[in-house]
């Protein structure tokens, strides 16, 4: 049974590694963050520390939100603020060994789901795109 | 088998209909849709005309390429162009009787697929979530 299959396939199979991840810097201002994110097209991306521990997540819509100020859009505030004041750190992540099955039920709410070790370290990311891939194959096998 | 499940039910059983899709319209101008977009939160919405006929889709990514300049990003430039001159409309659609089974194949390239009849009239739109919790419903039935 498909199901099977996929609780005993992990998650690691599947992910992105962190080296192919565009990502930004916690301390990094606001205004260099979207122009990672605008330069490319990605519309959110995730967050480390220098030791490249898993932070949160960034995104266009968190950026752009600051801006709007009584004028419409105000873009130069976004050199005084820095991306760890604007971050969703309120998401859920992965262990490498959990299992598709699992991680199907979490890309269902978000677009990817960062993969942490033990030790928060940022290994990847399992993306929509990876899931339906697999189970489109899943469907002619 | 899933498969010959999934071969028989349409997407217009999966879609969101069109009175509850954000879109724009082709003639608004740029600083419109952009705050559109940040306001609803969506990173891209389909764009129609305004007997409702589906024109394309237009993203904050597109958006905000138009105002990289010498000066890092200039928004003035945005109440100065229309969603016609920016939107993509090389996308795939569907029609309301295809089946779920070829959703599935056009949403791995595509966060959501327009919902078009025989005529190109707007219909709604197929999202990945949408899939991916049926899918997630598979396979436990
Ligand atoms: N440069 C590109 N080349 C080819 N296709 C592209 C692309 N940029 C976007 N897409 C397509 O658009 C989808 C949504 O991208 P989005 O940036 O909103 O949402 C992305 C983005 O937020 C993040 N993501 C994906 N790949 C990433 C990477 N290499 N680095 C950082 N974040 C990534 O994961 C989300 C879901 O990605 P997913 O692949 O499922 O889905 C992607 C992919 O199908
Ligand atoms: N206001 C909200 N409430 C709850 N969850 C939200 C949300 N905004 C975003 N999300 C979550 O984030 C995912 C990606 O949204 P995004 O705006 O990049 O990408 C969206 C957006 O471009 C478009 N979309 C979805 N619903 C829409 C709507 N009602 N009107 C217009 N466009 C829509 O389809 C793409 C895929 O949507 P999908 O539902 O698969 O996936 C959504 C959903 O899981």
């Amino acid at each position: 049974l498909q199901r099977e299959k996929l609780a005993k396939m992990t998650v690691s199979e599947l992910m992105f590694p962190s080296d192919k991840v565009v990502h930004v810097q916690v301390g990094n201002p606001l205004d260099h963050a979207l122009l990672v994110l605008v330069k490319t097209g990605y519309s959110s991306v995730p967050v480390v520390d220098t030791s490249n521990i898993f932070q949160g997540i960034i995104s266009k819509s968190m950026i752009l939100e600051e801006t709007l100020g009584v004028e419409q859009f105000e873009l130069d505030r976004l050199s005084a603020l820095q991306v760890s004041e604007v971050m969703n750190t309120n998401v859920p992540c992965l262990s490498p060994d959990a299992s598709v099955l699992d991680g199907l039920k979490k890309v269902i709410d978000h677009p990817f789901i960062c993969v942490t070790d033990k030790t928060g370290y940022f290994d990847g990311i399992l993306t929509r795109r990876a899931m339906l891939k697999q189970l489109n194959k899943e469907m002619y096998t």
